[in-house]
């Protein structure tokens, strides 16, 4: 069972991932019907700093982050942005029922002049993150442990970081125990998601120079 | 968007002191 303080604590952190949303006016224009390359391009930029701002808003919410020093919260939130986008629009993307939003959206990647090399890997890790159904909860525990790594590159005090994970690692394990009894391997199914995550630092990194170049 | 130019950590500064325009 879960004890009272990891109840308190998976609340908080579904109470800060429902409010982890992309204003309306953003979104709005997603489902706007022009769309050439140039305002594809345009608009998947305004929505991915507009996932930033609400990123850092989210992690503003974790448990003690805002104790954590000021330069290793920056380098956290620079070293899982691009992660937490891929698993955030992989939410999107994985609902039952697409979403007229998500057929623009996969639209306007498809067409906005992303090399199809990175297209590729990105619609398979949308659908094995489908395949999972994973719950609000396990999205939230997920997010939050993507950005409280502890390895990520220019953080000091890796051991406060490990500190405020930890417990989130523990508390995504119970879910995954009480929640799926007949799949036993569904929590190391979901850090090996983690994993493929990673890979979207390199494919990004790539795409926006791609971009560039076009 | 003065946004779109500035680099994600410019964003995250910014964000994090609770001064970005929602």
């Amino acid at each position: 069972e879960f004890t009272q303080k990891q109840q308190d604590l998976l609340r908080h952190i579904l109470d800060a991932f429902s409010k982890y949303r992309i204003p309306q006016e953003v979104t709005r224009k997603l489902l706007q019907q022009r769309s050439s390359a140039e305002e594809n391009f345009l608009l998947l930029t305004e929505t991915a700093t507009s996932h930033v701002q609400v990123l850092v808003e989210f992690t503003k919410k974790l448990p003690g982050f805002q104790m954590l020093d000021h330069e290793d919260q920056i380098a956290l939130l620079k070293g899982s942005a691009v992660e937490a986008m891929f698993l955030r629009s992989a939410q999107m993307f994985s609902r039952r029922i697409p979403c007229q939003q998500s057929e623009l959206l996969e639209d306007r990647i498809r067409h906005s002049g992303i090399a199809e090399e990175y297209i590729i890997p990105m619609f398979n890790f949308y659908r094995s993150i489908g395949e999972l159904k994973m719950t609000q909860e396990e999205y939230s525990l997920l997010t939050a442990i993507t950005i409280l790594s502890p390895d990520r590159s220019f953080v000091k005090n890796r051991e406060a970081i490990d500190r405020l994970q930890e417990p989130l690692l523990e508390i995504l394990q119970k879910y995954c125990k009480l929640n799926h009894p007949d799949d036993p391997q569904h929590f190391a199914r979901l850090l090996g998601r983690l994993t493929e995550l990673r890979t979207f630092n390199h494919h990004h990194s790539n795409m926006l120079m791609s971009w560039r170049i076009n | 968007h003065s946004a779109n130019n500035m680099g994600l950590e410019d964003i995250i500064r910014k964000a994090l002191m609770g001064t970005y325009d929602d």
